[in-house]
């Protein structure tokens, strides 16, 4: 069988779907300081699958301000530097209308996704943690 | 302040994929 360190690889999304390619790949990112594209990413899918229980709502609009304070509203931090101007507004005015969409972060994760595939994973794949490891 | 890191970890750790 293929060992798990080849197929993370083949694609991100091989790498972001096994728990020590995850674990690898957080700890070179934290090494470039932007682990908070990784922790956004995942924390964008986590929103979305929110939806599947109902009655939870005051939960979701906890969950979308507390992700919105954290990775966007400061211009300065590494997610919000990725994201473009339009879609952080969107983002920004559904949640000050309370507008709460599982779909409303989206966007701003396939920004981050395509970030992380054209830039930070082809360097991982040539960094020393990962060659040490394989 | 604390409970929202909280919730955030949470989703965090929801969204990946268990232990195989």
């Amino acid at each position: 069988p293929t060992p798990p360190y080849l197929k993370w690889a083949e694609s991100l999304h091989s790498l972001l779907d096994d728990q020590d390619g995850i674990h690898l790949f957080r700890t070179f990112l934290k090494q470039e300081e932007c682990a908070d594209m990784l922790d956004f990413w995942f924390a964008c899918s986590g929103f979305r699958k929110l939806e599947a229980n109902e009655g939870n709502e005051e939960k979701k609009v906890k969950l979308a301000k507390a992700i919105y304070k954290k990775y966007i509203l400061d211009n300065n931090g590494i997610v919000s530097r990725q994201i473009k101007p339009a879609t952080k507004s969107f983002i920004k005015d559904c949640v000050m209308k309370l507008h709460i969409d599982p779909a409303m972060f989206d966007q701003a994760q396939t920004e981050i996704q395509t970030m992380m595939e054209e830039n930070t994973y082809p360097l991982f794949l040539k960094s020393d943690i990962y060659l040490e490891y394989t | 302040i604390d409970s929202e890191d909280d919730l955030l970890q949470e989703c965090i750790s929801s969204a990946m994929p268990k232990k195989k």
